[in-house]
C-alpha cells in the first residue's frame, strides 16, 4: 500500500474530472454529428426515391407496350392451333415430370397436392397462352404489384419517420453550437452562483 | 424551447430531454418495417439455378397456382417446339406482332429487375436509418443522463477515493495500481493501472478516467 495526500487525491479528481468533462462535449459532438449522418442518409434516400419514381416510369411504359401486344396478338388464337395442341399434349408431361422433381428435390414439402394442381393447371393452360410467353407477362405483373406494395409500405414507414425526425432536429438542442468548455472549472462553483449568470456552461451539461 | 422554466429554478433534465427519448423511439419503431414478410419477398424474376436464394420463390410460385413450373419449359424438347412454332405462313401479321411482344417482354423484365434493385437500396437505405437512430439513442442517452446528474452540489464528475498499490490478496497484476473512483452517483469503481503508468505520470488519471467511464457506462447499459 503506498500513501496518498488528500491534496494529491483531490488534484487527481480534478484532472480526472477534465478528462470526463472532454468525454461529455465529444458526446454532445457525437450526437450532432450522428444528427448530420440521418439528415444525409434521407437526403441520399429522397434523391433515390425520385431515381425510384423515374425508373417505375419506364418500367410501366414497357409493361404496358407488353400487355398492348398481347392483346393484339390474342385476335390470332385460332391460327397454328392444331399444330400447337399436338405439341403441347406432348410438352405437359414432360413439364409435369420436370416439374415435380425439382419441387421434390428443392422445395420439400407436400408434393401429392401440387401434383394434382399441377395437372389440373395444365390441362386448363392454351398452348397460345404458353407460345406467347403468357406465364412471364403474368409474373412481370405480379413483381409489378408486389413492388408497388413494398415501396407503399416503405414510403408509410419512412414519412412517418421522417416527419418525426423533422420535429426533432428543428430542437435548438440540434442547432446550438455549444461552447468550448476545455477550461473545466468544479462544477460546484457554478452551482454556488445564479444560473443567469451561466448559462453557456449549463447547456453544455 | 430548451428552458420552459424559471431562470433560478433549477432544470430538470428528466422532463427535458423525455420528449426527445420518446421522438427517437417512435422514429425507430416507424422505420423498423419486417423486411422478411411476406410483402417484402422478392418477385421471381429468371429461371432459377438449383442453389440459389430464389429458389424458394421458385417453389411459392409453384405451391400457388403452379405457373412457377411453366419456367422450366426450356428442359422439355416439346415444350420449346411450341415456342418456336411459326405461324407467319397463315398469318403474316402475327409473326411481327409475336417479335414485338418478345422485344417488349424483354425490355420490361430488364426494368423491373433494375427497379428490383433499386428497391433493395431504398430498403437499405431505411436500414441505416434506423441504425443511425439506435446509434443516436445510446449517445444521446448517456449524455442526457450525465446532464441530470451533474447538477448536485459540491460533486466532482468524477472523484478519486483511494490510491492502493497491489496487494498480495488483490485481483490486479503484480505492480500494478488499484484506484477507486466515484464517478457521478456510481458506487465506488475500482479500476487497475499498470506498472508502467506511475502516478506521476498524466496519462494516469486519463487512464483511470476512460476505465471508470467505460464500466460506468457499461454497467448503465446493463
Amino acid at each position: 500500500d503506498q500513501e496518498v495526500s488528500s491534496k494529491e487525491l483531490q488534484e487527481m479528481s480534478t484532472q480526472g474530472s477534465k478528462y470526463i468533462n472532454k468525454e461529455i462535449q465529444n458526446a454532445v459532438n457525437g450526437v450532432k454529428e450522428i444528427k448530420s449522418l440521418i439528415v444525409k442518409t434521407n437526403e441520399e434516400r429522397k434523391s433515390l426515391l425520385h431515381t425510384l419514381e423515374e425508373a417505375k416510369k419506364q418500367k410501366e411504359d414497357a409493361l404496358n407496350e407488353t400487355r398492348d401486344s398481347e392483346t393484339k396478338l390474342k385476335a390470332f388464337s385460332g391460327v397454328c392451333n392444331e399444330t400447337m395442341m399436338a405439341l403441347w399434349e406432348e410438352c405437359k408431361p414432360c413439364l409435369k415430370q420436370t416439374c415435380m422433381k425439382f419441387y421434390a428435390r428443392v422445395c420439400r414439402s407436400g408434393s401429392g397436392l401440387v401434383g394434382r394442381q399441377l395437372e389440373e393447371f395444365l390441362n386448363q393452360s392454351s398452348p397460345f397462352y404458353f407460345w406467347m410467353n403468357g406465364d412471364r407477362i403474368d409474373s412481370l405483373l405480379e413483381s409489378d404489384r408486389q413492388q408497388a406494395h413494398m415501396l407503399d409500405i416503405m414510403q408509410d414507414h419512412f414519412g412517418q419517420a421522417s416527419s418525426i425526425m423533422d420535429e426533432l432536429f428543428r430542437d435548438k438542442f440540434f442547432t446550438r453550437e455549444f461552447p468550448d468548455i476545455s477550461h473545466y472549472q468544479p462544477f460546484s462553483l457554478l452551482h454556488r452562483r445564479p444560473h443567469m449568470f451561466f448559462p453557456k456552461s449549463r447547456f453544455a451539461r | 424551447s430548451l428552458l420552459p422554466y424559471a431562470p433560478f429554478e433549477p432544470l430538470n433534465f428528466q422532463d427535458m430531454f423525455q420528449p426527445f427519448f420518446d421522438m427517437i423511439r417512435q422514429a425507430q419503431q416507424a422505420i423498423d418495417v419486417n423486411f422478411h414478410g411476406p410483402a417484402f419477398q422478392h418477385p421471381p424474376m429468371d429461371f432459377i439455378k438449383e442453389g440459389d436464394e430464389d429458389n424458394r420463390a421458385v417453389c411459392r410460385e409453384i405451391r400457388h397456382n403452379s405457373t412457377g413450373c411453366l419456367k422450366m419449359k426450356d428442359q422439355c424438347e416439346k415444350c420449346q417446339e411450341i415456342l418456336s412454332v411459326d405461324c407467319s405462313a397463315s398469318s403474316p401479321s402475327q409473326a411481327q406482332l409475336r417479335q414485338e411482344l418478345n422485344d417488349s417482354l424483354r425490355i420490361a423484365e430488364k426494368l423491373t429487375k433494375k427497379y428490383n434493385e433499386l428497391l433493395q437500396s431504398y430498403q437499405w437505405k431505411m436500414l441505416n436509418t434506423s441504425a443511425l437512430l439506435e446509434q443516436l439513442n445510446e449517445q444521446f442517452s448517456w449524455v442526457s443522463r450525465l446532464a441530470n446528474l451533474t447538477q448536485d452540489e459540491d460533486h466532482y464528475y468524477l472523484q478519486v477515493i483511494t490510491v492502493t498499490s497491489r496487494t498480495s490478496d488483490s485481483d490486479a497484476p503484480s505492480g500494478a495500481t488499484e484506484v477507486s473512483v466515484k464517478l457521478f452517483d456510481s458506487d465506488p469503481i475500482t479500476v487497475s493501472v499498470p506498472e508502467e503508468v506511475s502516478r506521476n505520470n498524466p496519462q494516469f488519471i486519463e487512464t483511470v478516467a476512460e476505465k471508470a467511464l467505460q464500466e460506468y457506462r457499461k454497467k448503465n447499459r446493463e
